[in-house]
Order: C-alpha cells, then sequence, then structure tokens
C-alpha cells in the first residue's frame, strides 16, 4: 500500500 | 506604486493557467527583483514556486515590497479576457485594496482595463533546501506531459526510475503495468527534443499522477522540463521561461506503508 506524504514532513516554515 | 508591463503578455496567461487547478489563493509578492508567488495546494502535498523577474518587464516599478492577495479563479478569468498579442500591465497602489490589469492591443487602439478586489492571506512560506538530487533528467516538456496523459490510463501512481539505462516511468493498475523507459539521447548538448539525464546515483521513488498532470499544465511555457529526484524527497519539477524566470512544482513522494 503507498502512503501519501505531505509536503510539510520535508521543509520548515520559512 | 507597483507597475509591471510584460509586452508579452501571453506569457501571464500561460503563467496563470500552469497555477489556477492547483492553487486556489495565493501572494504575488512583488518587490525590486521582480514578482514571485509561492503556495501549496489545498491537501498541501505539492508546491509551486514562481518568479517572473524585473527585468523581463518593461518598464518594471515597484516603489515598496507588496503582496497581492489573490483569488487564482477570479484571476484567471480575468486573464482570459486578454489577448494573445496584447501587452498586460499590473497595476497597484503602496498599500492596495485592488489590483488593476490592463490589457492593450498590439496596435493600442484598444485598451481593457479590469480591477480585481485584493484578499487578506496567510501564506505559510516554506523554506527549500538546496539539495544534492541523485538524478536531473531533462526532456522536452511535451513528452513528460505525454507520458504523464498516457500512464494516467492505466493508474493513480508512476514510479520513477532512473539508472545508467536511461529513465522509465511505470505504472501499475487493475487492467495492467504500463512502462515507458527513454534513453538518453547520444548527442550531449542539451538541445530542444534531447533527453539528457545527469546521475549520481539510481534513483526509484513513487509519486501520484494526478498531481504531475498538474503541473504539466506548464507545458505551453518551455520546451524543456527538469525533473530532479532524490531518494526520499520531493521531486522538483523545473520548467524555465525564457528571458523572464522559472515555475517550479514540487511534489512529496509516496511510500510503501
Amino acid at each position: 500500500l503507498l502512503i501519501q506524504q505531505g509536503m510539510k514532513s520535508f521543509y520548515q516554515f520559512a | 506604486m507597483f507597475e509591471a508591463r510584460l509586452v508579452q503578455g501571453s506569457l501571464m496567461k500561460k503563467f496563470m493557467e500552469a497555477i489556477k487547478d492547483l492553487v486556489k489563493e495565493a501572494n504575488w509578492d512583488c518587490t525590486g527583483t521582480g514578482i514571485s508567488l509561492q503556495a501549496m495546494d489545498t491537501s498541501h502535498v505539492s508546491l509551486v514556486s514562481l518568479l517572473l523577474r524585473s527585468d523581463g518587464f518593461d518598464p518594471y516599478r515597484c516603489d515598496r515590497n507588496i503582496s497581492l492577495g489573490i483569488n487564482m479563479e477570479s484571476m484567471a478569468k480575468i486573464m482570459k479576457c486578454a489577448s494573445n498579442d496584447d501587452v498586460i500591465t499590473i497595476r497597484s497602489e503602496d498599500h492596495p485594496d485592488n489590483v488593476t490589469f490592463v490589457f492593450e492591443s498590439p496596435n493600442q487602439e484598444k485598451v481593457c482595463d479590469y480591477e480585481m478586489k485584493l484578499m487578506d492571506i496567510d501564506s505559510e512560506h516554506l523554506g527549500i533546501p538546496d539539495t544534492e538530487y541523485d538524478a536531473i533528467i531533462s526532456m522536452p516538456a511535451s513528452e513528460f506531459q505525454r507520458i504523464c496523459r498516457d500512464l494516467s490510463n492505466i493508474g493513480d501512481s508512476v514510479k520513477i526510475t532512473c539508472n545508467k539505462d536511461g529513465v522509465q516511468f511505470s505504472a501499475q493498475g487493475d487492467t495492467g503495468i504500463g512502462k515507458i523507459a527513454l534513453k538518453q539521447n547520444a548527442v550531449i548538448d542539451k538541445e530542444d527534443g534531447q533527453v539528457s539525464i545527469e546521475l549520481n546515483d539510481p534513483v526509484s521513488l513513487t509519486f501520484a499522477l494526478r498531481y504531475l498532470t498538474f503541473f504539466t499544465k506548464a507545458t505551453p511555457l518551455a520546451s524543456t522540463v527538469t525533473l530532479s529526484v532524490s531518494a526520499k524527497n520531493p521531486v522538483a519539477v523545473e520548467y524555465r521561461v525564457d528571458d523572464i524566470g522559472y515555475i517550479r512544482y514540487y511534489l512529496a513522494p509516496k511510500i510503501e506503508e
């Protein structure tokens, strides 16, 4: 089963 | 005041088409450098970042940094009112409640003036670190669009595998499997129509085709697209637009549970 990751788990708020 | 006049107004129409299906609302940040925008889609799975450099406009004037909070659907509707050969000017005051778009026909016999209300948007700006990518794939933008379209008929996700043999796009669904392999062209110079691969490490990652298909709405902006792929990281999909800037999309990968 493939789970879609979210953007915020990679990039911090600037 | 802020004023930016784009002689090749059709570019603004194309940029709008390239983001309107992905982002509902966003701030257009206007500074001396140019106009930039960064926004995530509503499910926070992908991110779009664009830059229109000030030297791509004639003239460009920005007395004070401003953010124009814009509903994309409304702006897209207004941009559709511009003809492809119109000159487009974006104008606003230093503390704007609205923005004005002026469309001039090439012979200046027709001038259209649209004023649009601005919104207050709490923008969440993400810092995107410089990344060492495992593979950087350049290919004709139309080829990438075709691959996304074709594999969407097979499944929801595409697995991008890049190694010394080339790059493979594959999708799997109830009806079966589809695989598209591209080899690097023998000619090394990056001319239009070429596939080139800069490979540091073999890499394989899976992405949602729905979002990649949104990204391919930028195809009319550039002849070449660049996919930068790194293990366990978002893919960066970049369209460089001659003489003015770029539009980049980032998409988080899917992982096996």
